[in-house]
Parts: structure tokens; sequence; C-alpha cells
């Protein structure tokens, strides 16, 4: 039965199955898995795309061995307070970050390898009531806090050695920004969304806050994942929890909006819903390029191909054993999908 | 350039918001 909760059901009109299990690797300490990713690691001069798990109170790197087989390489205690999420660094290796907190984030660290002292090892970053957390190219690091009334959004630019080599403050809205996403693209340009469903834009080497466009209220607590500029306009991919079910597009999970920087006007482009027949509402998931995934109330996860815009694959839920979590691997065609017991399968998305 | 139901669209748009908006 294992194995027919691993496999992709078939989805009608799509002829081969284009997610395929490869691998399956459990922690046996761990039983209360928050968070998985993937991270480059080198040690002894190879460097191999390994994978990080997160339970509460510790974060362990797993690497790939022979026969999809995977080797605990070490795992950071972290004492009493919670781990919430991991941040993902894109472009960095040997540089696991990690947020920490009770209900929201508290404090922001790093764990790495220090070859100097040949010991593992963890720092703070930031501390404070902190929203919202995103790993930028090039060793950075945003976020935004609160203290008192005033918020603060600060890019921290992180050495390999995991120093803070610099910190610059943005401009903040008055609204809390939620969630960040890098425009694909544009060094310089970032996105967030706000507490009150509008898009804000800033420039990262001057730290304006250039634009704020609102998006409306169809879609409360929109959260952004990624975002791209193309022809003059600004296309964000947006994740909607709350969404309403509508007739014609169900319950979308994420949706593509045009901005007109310019003018802040924005339009839907396109919506992935699940396919008739199938229930389930977004509770959390990930993009990558094209690619979308999410993990449904239904315990299932669903992958969809936003240039198609369409659903092209679903992992059914198990009998007692749903999927909580779901990340794409840093390299190639790679998804995590996590279970609440600490297992973590590797798929090939093809 | 322009789209009836977005205005005027701009390529240059980061460089221009960038000029107007206060530093």
């Amino acid at each position: 039965t294992e194995a027919e909760q691993l496999t992709p059901v078939l989805l009608d009109g799509l002829r081969e199955e284009n997610l395929q299990f490869v691998s399956k690797l459990k922690d046996s300490s761990s039983s209360c898995a928050v968070d998985v990713s993937s991270v480059w690691w080198e040690a002894a001069g190879c460097r191999k795309l390994c994978v990080v798990t997160a339970c509460e109170s510790s974060v362990s790197l797993w690497k790939p061995l022979a026969l999809d087989h995977w080797e605990k390489v070490y795992t950071w205690q972290l004492g009493e307070i919670p781990v919430i999420q991991i941040v993902p660094l894109p472009d960095t290796c040997n540089l696991v970050c990690i947020a920490l907190g009770n209900l929201e984030i508290g404090e922001i660290r790093l764990l790495l390898y220090s070859s100097e002292n040949n010991s593992f090892k963890q720092s703070v970053v930031k501390t404070g009531n902190i929203k919202a957390v995103l790993g930028l190219k090039d060793g950075r690091l945003v976020s935004s806090s609160r203290a008192m009334q005033e918020q603060q959004v600060e890019i921290v630019s992180l050495s390999e050695t995991g120093r803070c080599k610099d910190r610059l403050t943005l401009m903040p809205p008055e609204e809390t920004v939620l969630a960040f996403a890098e425009v694909e693209g544009m060094r310089d340009a970032l996105v967030g969304t706000t507490a009150v469903n509008s898009v804000a834009v800033w420039n990262l080497k001057t730290g304006q806050l250039l634009k704020k466009m609102h998006m409306g209220y169809s879609y409360p607590a929109s959260i952004c994942h990624r975002a791209y500029s193309d022809s003059g306009l600004l296309f964000v991919v947006l994740s909607h929890p709350h969404a309403k079910e509508s007739e014609s597009c169900g319950n979308p999970a994420f949706r593509v909006v045009a901005f007109n920087p310019k003018t802040a006007r924005s339009a839907g482009v396109m919506f992935s819903s699940l396919p008739p027949g199938h229930a389930g509402r977004y509770v959390e998931g990930e993009v990558k390029d094209a690619w979308a995934a999410a993990v449904l109330t239904s315990g299932a996860i669903a992958v969809w191909d936003l240039l198609l815009g369409c659903c092209t694959a679903l992992l059914p839920p198990g009998s007692d054993n749903r999927w909580t979590l779901v990340r794409w691997s840093a390299a190639g065609a790679g998804l995590l999908a996590g279970r609440a017991d600490g297992s973590v399968c590797v798929y090939r998305y093809a | 350039c322009s789209d009836s139901d977005l205005g005027p669209v701009s390529l240059d748009w980061f460089e221009e918001l960038s000029s107007e908006a206060p530093p």
C-alpha cells in the first residue's frame, strides 16, 4: 500500500506519468517535520546536492549515497526556540539558513561548517518580530520586521563563511510585508505582498520603494512566490489560501497577475486550479520557474505547469499519512515531498 | 506602446520609477 501512496495518479488527458518516485529518506529519531529543503554542500572537494530536514528542535543535513540511499551527515541542535522554516539561499554552498520562533519568526540563524576550526556551527543573523524572510541571489537575505509601530525592511549580505558583510535598509510601506519575491533577471528589483493585498516594488541598490499597487480584495491574503518582467509589465505569481470558490475556476491555488508598474493597474492572466473531480484547497506550496506545487487540504500534493495553466501531476494522500510539505529542489527538476512523520520522498518531475 | 486595460507601458519602467521615486 505504501508503494501505491508514493505513486502519482494519472490525470485525465495526460498520456504519461511526469512525476517519478526516486528515493525516500526517514529520520528515525524525528517525528515532527516542519520543513525540508535542498542545499549544495561541499566536503573533501566534492560538491553534492544534499537534503536538509527540520523538526522543531533540530536541523539535519543528508547527503546522497549510491543506489538512492541517504546518509545523515550532521544534526544541529537548536535549543528552546522552535524552528519554523528553512530559508533557502540560492547560489550558496555549505550554508543553511533557518527561521525560529513561536507563532512568528523571532530569530534568523545560519547553520554552517567552519573549516577554520573543523566543526559545524551556528550564528544568529537577525532577531526581532520578523514577518517575512527570503533568501536572494548572491548570498543576500531580505526580511521585514516590526518594532513598535515602525516596520523595518532590511537586506543582509552574507559572506561564504556566514558573516554579515553589509546591511541595507529599504524604505518600508505603511502596511506589513508578508512575503517577498525576486524579480527574475533584474538583480536590483524586489517585490513584496502586504497585509492589505498590495504589491510593493523596491530598488535594492538604492533602497527606494518604487511603487505600491493594490490588487483588490477578491483574493485576500495573497502571497507572492515569483516575479518577472516582460514587455513592460511585471508578472507576479501569487498563491491564494483564502480565495473564494467559483464555477469558472474552482479553488485557485495559484494565480498569475500582470501589473503595469507605471500606472499601478493590474489584470489576472491565469488561474491554477485542481482538475474537476478533485477536492482540496491550497495549504502551502512553492513555485520554481514555470512549475508550481502545493499541499492541499485533502492531504494530496498537486503540481501545475504555469505556462500550460493546468495541473500536471497529483500525489494522493495516504490513508493515515498525509503529505504536509512540498519543495522544489535547488537543482534540476526534483521535488521534495514531506510527511508529518519526518519522512521525505524525492521525485523527479519531467 | 499601450494596453487598453493596463494603460501605457514602458520597457524601462524600473529606471523611470527609480528616477521619480524619493531617495
